[in-house]
């Protein structure tokens, strides 16, 4: 039988199961293309 | 103290990372700094400065706005490993040993970590995935992008040693020894930059390790697949295992042809559709015929006189029967009959969850062995002398299946069917031979009044990979196609048939 | 080991389940198709590779496509006068002195700089040219738009609409299509 300490480190793993994002490509300073500007409100603000 | 200056270094290490490209110039100085400072130049400083770096990071993540970057520090830390890995003068020591003492850095932080309340398994994982990134991206094209020729040649060297020095510190990883990292784990083992890399190698140099992740996780899962219900998270665990197979059954077939072997011997008694989806494997580019044509015979189809691959010897698993074995291929005898039936039992019982067992007195493995062993050997012989010499009930390798069977206890009896049966895969001598051998059996008038069972035996091994649901594997289908339509035994006749009513039905709509 | 012990799988009972037989998810298993459908086999009628674009083993985790294994030669990278800048890696900072050069630039690339870089330069830069070429924003829709040429529009009473045909750039689909349109001023800008 699984003992419930382990049975709780278990599913704490499941909660904190990684998805894909965890698993993408790591985050890389790269220059921007363009200095931030403040722009209309209506702008889509997501690329 | 010690601890705070590595702080700091590491601290200013993130932040310039925020700042340039790794590839600027000032990456490099900013290294070469830490060098000439003895930091991680000397293998205990460097250790010492991995383990700060890493408990930053880790205690980072977890202070971090859950919306925002969590990973920044992590991030920084895998790409100054990574720098680390190619471009060190490893004139003193190999580049293997400095792999191999940051994985144990890591492990030894993870494990201390894995024992708190605040244990959380997302930033290891994402430091492991980060490595198998780095170097999935520099390795392509035979490491182009390193430029120095002599640094390029070593790392193309190296390359199937960082596949295996990586699956070994991941086996430590398993769930059994730390199961709040068990998602991650799995995870980590069908990574996209690690699986199909590893899946690839040349000469298979990945396979054996792999295999060794796969049957961990088989392994996991056998002992928390109890009878009932089943928690939650073994059940998504096992969702994920199936998933991850398919990936493989579709990309890299050959892996579960050639090392069925092993992960028969590994994987739970009461998965029957993953151990369907194993054996339905077929090799890329092969044509196979449509098993459910009635008019289909083996005979005629030319796949079926091919060897298959096997990637690992069952021989080398069979211990003292080798000799008893062997030699009664040769020359059969009654008393090396009864050496290999006495040494076919385990000397304590195996807790075993099956469909209408909770245990074994046969050595599954062993048995399993023997019988790859006599196939293999049979189909050897049909290749360097003849058919005749093989599909024939007269000769060894038939007799020592059929005494073995006819000797053997109703558990042997199962277990040397059941394994027969895993043999029918697709189109090849091993699932001709086979159905051949059961086909015989199964009508045969030699067993007298054992047959009854026997043939019930094979019944219910038979209808154990087809009632479940699909895929189900060619031999199987073809095999069962011709137990149906034999002339000699009327199945829907047989009294043990007659008094299930349920087997009765399927039976007869099959 | 004989028949008998299949009759608790194929009566799927589910009281037999709960009564410590055997998870039928496991034994049974289940209908593959959608899980194999989540791991794209096949994919557009054709046989894929899988493992090497693997989001994770769980399709509730897959959320996202991740980046898989590519490589950039060299002869792409440090391209010259890329987006007809002076600079490598091509850069826009200022709004003055960045206009001509974004004058010069075809109707998607506008629509592309302007979606790939909110709250920038580029983006407000973007904003003027496509203006200065009567294409017009709509706030709600979040979606550039320009007279249809062949049909003039019909103006409202109040004179705060109109009603026409419009041609539409739409950034999902990534192409210009006409659509008839009832066009409230207030709405673009």
């Amino acid at each position: 039988e699984m003992p419930q300490s382990m049975l709780s480190q278990l599913e704490s793993s499941l909660l904190n199961c990684p998805d894909s994002l965890d698993a993408d490509s790591p985050y890389l300073y790269r220059k921007p293309l363009s200095l931030p500007h403040p722009t209309s409100i209506f702008f889509p603000n997501e690329p | 103290t010690v601890n705070e200056k590595y702080s700091l270094v590491f601290t200013e290490w993130v932040k310039l990372l925020q700042k340039v490209d790794i590839e600027d110039s000032v990456v490099l100085i900013f290294i070469k700094q830490m060098m000439d400072k003895g930091i991680l130049s000397e293998s205990d400083n460097m250790i010492k400065f991995m383990k700060c770096a890493l408990e930053l990071s880790v205690s980072s993540f977890k202070e971090s706005d859950p919306t925002g970057e969590v990973f920044t520090a992590i991030d920084a830390l895998g790409k100054l490993i990574i720098k680390l890995l190619i471009f060190q003068e490893f004139s003193d020591y190999y580049r293997g040993d400095f792999l191999n003492t940051i994985y144990s850095t890591i492990l030894l932080v993870f494990a201390e970590d894995h024992e708190q309340e605040t244990f959380n398994e997302r930033p290891y994982f994402r430091l492991l995935s980060n490595l198998f990134y780095e170097w999935s991206n520099i390795r392509g094209h035979k490491f182009s992008s390193i430029k120095d020729v002599k640094i390029r040649k070593e790392l193309y060297t190296f390359d199937i040693e960082f596949y295996n020095i990586s699956a070994t510190y991941l086996h430590s990883f398993q769930p059994f020894a730390f199961p709040g990292f068990s998602f991650a784990w799995v995870s980590l083992i069908s990574h996209r930059m690690f699986l199909p890399q590893i899946l690839r190698l040349p000469d298979k140099s990945g396979w054996e390790k792999l295999t060794l992740l796969i049957i961990d996780l088989f392994k996991f899962l056998d002992q928390y697949t109890k009878r009932g219900i089943v928690s939650d998270a073994i059940s998504v665990v096992y969702k994920g295992t199936l998933r991850v197979i398919l990936g493989i059954s579709n990309d890299v077939p050959d892996f579960l042809i050639e090392n069925h072997y092993e992960l028969m011997n590994n994987l739970p008694a009461t998965y029957f559709q993953l151990k369907n989806v194993i054996l339905s494997s077929i090799p890329k580019k092969k044509i196979v015929p449509n098993p459910y044509d009635p008019n289909l015979n083996m005979a005629d189809v030319e796949l079926c006189q091919q060897k298959p691959s096997i990637f690992y010897d069952p021989v080398k698993d069979l211990q003292s029967l080798k000799k008893p074995v062997d030699n009664y291929l040769r020359i059969p005898s009654n008393s090396l009959l009864k050496a290999i039936l006495n040494g076919l039992y385990r000397t304590e019982y195996d807790v075993k969850i099956g469909v209408g067992y909770d245990y074994l007195s046969i050595d599954n493995k062993l048995v399993r062995g023997v019988v790859l062993h006599v196939g293999i050997e049979a189909g050897l012989e049909n290749e360097r002398t003849s058919s005749s010499a093989v599909f024939n009930t007269k000769s060894s390798y038939y007799t020592l299946l059929y005494n073995l069977i006819n000797e053997g206890s109703t558990e042997l009896r199962y277990q040397i069917l059941q394994v027969m049966l895993e043999q029918l895969r697709y189109p090849n001598i091993h699932t001709y031979w086979f159905s051949y051998v059961l086909l015989n059996m199964f009508t045969s008038k030699e067993f007298g009044s054992n047959i009854s069972e026997i043939q019930e035996i094979m019944l219910r091994c038979l209808l154990e990979r087809v009632i479940v649901n699909k895929p189900h594997t060619w031999g199987i289908i073809v095999f069962f196609t011709q137990l149906l339509q034999n002339k000699e035994v009327n199945i829907l006749e047989l009294d043990f048939i007659k008094n299930i009513p349920e087997i009765e039905n399927i039976l007869e709509q099959s | 080991f004989g028949l008998k012990a299949l009759i608790p799988l194929i009566k799927q009972d589910p009281q037999g389940e709960k009564n410590g037989q055997y998870d039928h998810s496991m034994t049974l298993g289940a209908d593959l198709s959608s899980m194999l459908y989540s791991l794209g086999i096949p994919r557009d009628k054709q046989h894929h590779r899988v493992l090497d674009t693997f989001q994770s083993p769980w399709a509730e985790t897959s959320r996202s496509e991740v980046e898989p294994k590519f490589s950039i030669p060299d002869s792409f990278n440090n391209i010259s006068n890329v987006l007809q800048s002076n600079v490598t890696p091509p850069c826009f900072d200022s709004i003055q002195n960045d206009q001509q050069r974004v004058a010069l630039f075809q109707d998607e690339t506008l629509f592309y700089l302007f979606y790939k870089h909110p709250a920038t330069v580029i983006q407000e830069l973007t904003y003027l040219e496509l203006r200065k070429r009567n294409w017009r924003y709509h706030k709600t829709l979040k979606a550039w738009l320009t007279k249809d040429p062949m049909m003039e529009p019909i103006v409202s009473q109040d004179g705060l609409s109109e009603k026409g045909s419009y041609v539409f750039f739409d950034p999902q689909r990534w192409e210009k299509c006409q659509r008839d349109f009832l066009l409230f001023y207030n709405a673009i800008m």
